[in-house]
């Protein structure tokens, strides 16, 4: 639904077409919970699984194979709402396991690209 | 605070003496170089404001210990930016140095010149990747520096409590530090929002 001028006053919304960002497109999952099956959902999980918060071992009726490995399924399931619980802990928010519009719209913020797990900087010292 | 697995830091004889220097190519044509580099050497100054560590920016950009540059899309290191906004920034921890900002973003130090609503402070997300270069992964305090997310057009260019303690659980503290400083900074905010809500 377009955007009504009311509501998109703020000079940095990062809904706005105009303005895009990176996870503007997650806007629209908000109030997705257990057992939902939405599109956007598998971005949702690379997202999740980038900064740290999901496996990469999962299993394969999780995600659809992929030469890179990282294409998961668009089903909302326990180990995404365990991810999505993790991810308001480690971001200092309430812990619903929800994907409330609080915790949406800190995943749509531009951020530093560091994992919050603090694995993958180490990963890159190996490598060099 | 948090720190990276391993707690890895740069262990150097003290004086701790870090070298910081710029990748010659791809720098944004839009700030003047000097600014950049200003900008830079406040966000340095703040780390070395509480830890007995100094920053010394050289020409040499491939002998610094820290190597700061401009990158866009896949610049080499497995983590390829992705356009406006998104990822801003990213470091590697001690003791590699390296510190990138993505070029597409609309970089700003002043945002009475720059009006992009996508403009992202350049001096405050220099802070934050400085932190990650000398050790502190991400922090789930909002306020903190270390927090891992920046609104665009926000500046957040103070030290927070949170980010201090656990730098210098790293290096130790600069002997000119003082922590009541920082806390009576943190009360007088504290007592201003008292006010407010008394009126």
């Amino acid at each position: 639904h377009p955007p009504s001028s009311a509501a998109r006053t703020s000079p940095w919304d990062l809904r706005s077409p105009s303005v895009g960002g990176a996870w503007a497109a997650f806007e629209g999952l908000v109030d997705a919970e257990l057992g939902d099956q939405k599109t956007g959902v598998a971005e949702l999980k690379r997202y999740l699984h980038r900064f740290g918060y999901l496996p990469s071992n999962l299993s394969d009726h999780r995600r659809v194979a992929s030469r890179d490995g990282n294409n998961f399924t668009d089903a909302f399931d326990e180990v995404l709402e365990s991810a999505v619980s993790l991810y308001q802990s480690k971001l200092g928010m309430a812990i619903t396991g929800r994907l409330d519009g609080a915790t949406v719209n800190q995943m749509m913020a531009p951020r530093c690209g560091v994992d919050d797990q603090n694995m993958r900087p180490q990963r890159r010292n190996s490598q060099r | 605070y948090a720190f990276f697995s391993g707690r890895p830091s740069w262990r150097r004889k003290a004086p701790v003496n870090l070298t910081y220097g710029f990748f010659p190519g791809n720098f944004i044509d839009y700030i003047p170089r000097a600014e950049v580099e200003a900008a830079f050497r406040r966000a340095f100054g703040r780390w070395a404001a509480v830890i007995p560590v100094s920053f010394v920016e050289v020409e040499e950009y491939w002998a610094a210990d820290i190597k700061v540059g401009f990158h866009g899309g896949d610049h080499g290191d497995g983590e390829p930016f992705d356009g406006v906004l998104g990822v801003l920034a990213h470091a590697f921890s001690p003791e590699n140095g390296r510190l990138h900002l993505d070029t597409a973003e609309t970089w700003a130090l002043d945002f009475e010149k720059e009006q992009s609503p996508v403009a992202v402070d350049l001096e405050s997300v220099a802070t934050h990747e400085i932190g990650h270069v000398l050790g502190l992964a991400h922090s789930p305090v909002k306020e903190a520096i270390m927090y891992p997310s920046l609104i665009p057009r926000k500046r957040k260019l103070k030290l927070h409590r949170d980010d201090v303690e656990g730098m210098q659980l790293l290096y130790g503290s600069n002997p000119h530090f003082r922590l009541d400083s920082l806390l009576a900074s943190e009360t007088s905010s504290a007592a201003r929002i008292g006010n407010v809500v008394d009126v």
